[in-house]
């Protein structure tokens, strides 16, 4: 899967995924990724997330959606990324994840759990190209 | 300031980022063409079989694909589940956002509306997907998504019938291990 979110010069923002799911799936199912709040989540007001992992278990606690709401409350991006996890593992401790989280003013974070660490990529003016940077799991 | 314009994505996927900046920066696109020219990139490149045609056959050794897109200033949201048959599942799901009143279209409907809406019909499996499969198969179809059923779904393939006996002792339990991995996921 890919996850995605942006800010464009005007402000306005975006978020969304494309994905083929789970390998040997049984047929017909559909994973996170293009559920609203789940794969993704964009409120030009806050900010924006888009998670990547375990699917079938994502999509019971909208991820996306709680970074976003997380951010609402006045968190970090870091840390709101964090609590979307976390929410999630205390009922899944072998879930395998991570989620992307974008602030309205151009902020970001990233957190994961199962992974040794979570990469992610990203580009603004400031960094002045495409950077992968690197997150450690909770 | 320099922190705006941004993009950002899940997973080292170097080239879709970039294309996304392309648009959003030089060509001065919005965020939302960013987002569908990233996803894009992926599909089309196939990113570490997790995106796009040829990867994640599902048990019938098909690939579909799963792709949103949403507006966050006006919360308007298109999506497409179980695409069948079409390669370019976040344009489809632009198309969705754009040109209906609805959230999301699946299977072989989302198949006709893309069709309706010009996007071609061609075939998701490769011969890589496909031997995927056939591996999956040789290894008694392991590992799978299925429980309380028989025959043993950790030791055999289907057709599976529901084991009421198994269902009744273990319950519904959450998972206890995942297949998922940066190589495997939604």
């Amino acid at each position: 899967t890919i996850g995605m979110v942006a800010i464009d010069a005007a402000g306005r923002i975006a978020a969304g995924t494309s994905t083929n799911g789970a390998k040997f799936k049984i047929a017909g199912r559909v994973g996170d990724s293009p559920i609203p709040g789940a794969g993704a989540y964009a409120d030009g007001t806050v900010g924006a997330a888009a998670a990547t992992g375990d699917g079938d278990v994502m999509m019971r606690f909208l991820p996306s959606y709680l970074a976003v709401e997380e951010m609402r409350r006045g968190s970090s991006p870091s840390y709101a990324g964090e609590v979307a996890i976390k929410r999630i593992v205390s009922y899944y401790p072998e879930f395998v994840g991570a989620i992307v989280v974008l602030k309205s003013d151009g902020n970001y974070g990233a957190a994961c759990h199962g992974l040794p660490s979570f990469q992610f990529s990203v580009c603004n003016s400031q960094l002045g190209q495409v950077t992968v940077q690197t997150v450690e799991c909770v | 300031g320099s922190m705006i314009p941004v993009v950002i994505n899940t997973w080292p996927f170097t080239n879709a980022t970039q294309n996304a900046w392309n648009t959003i920066y030089f060509k001065k696109k919005s965020a939302l063409d960013a987002v569908e020219k990233g996803c894009t990139t992926c599909e089309y490149e196939q990113c570490d079989g997790t995106v796009g045609y040829g990867g994640s056959p599902d048990e019938n050794g098909e690939t579909t694909l799963d792709a949103m897109i949403m507006d966050g200033m006006t919360m308007n949201v298109g999506a497409v589940a179980a695409l069948r048959r079409v390669k370019s599942a976040i344009s489809v799901a632009r198309h969705v956002l754009e040109h209906t009143e609805h959230s999301m279209l699946v299977g072989d409907q989302a198949t006709a509306f893309a069709i309706s809406m010009g996007f071609k019909e061609e075939t998701l499996e490769t011969n890589a997907s496909q031997e995927i499969w056939e591996q999956w198969k040789e290894s008694s179809c392991q590992p799978n998504f299925w429980v309380n059923v028989k025959p043993d779904p950790t030791k055999f393939c289907g057709p599976y019938k529901p084991d009421t006996n198994i269902a009744r002792k273990q319950g519904n339990n959450p998972k206890q291990r995942s297949v998922f991995s940066d190589k495997n996921h939604d």
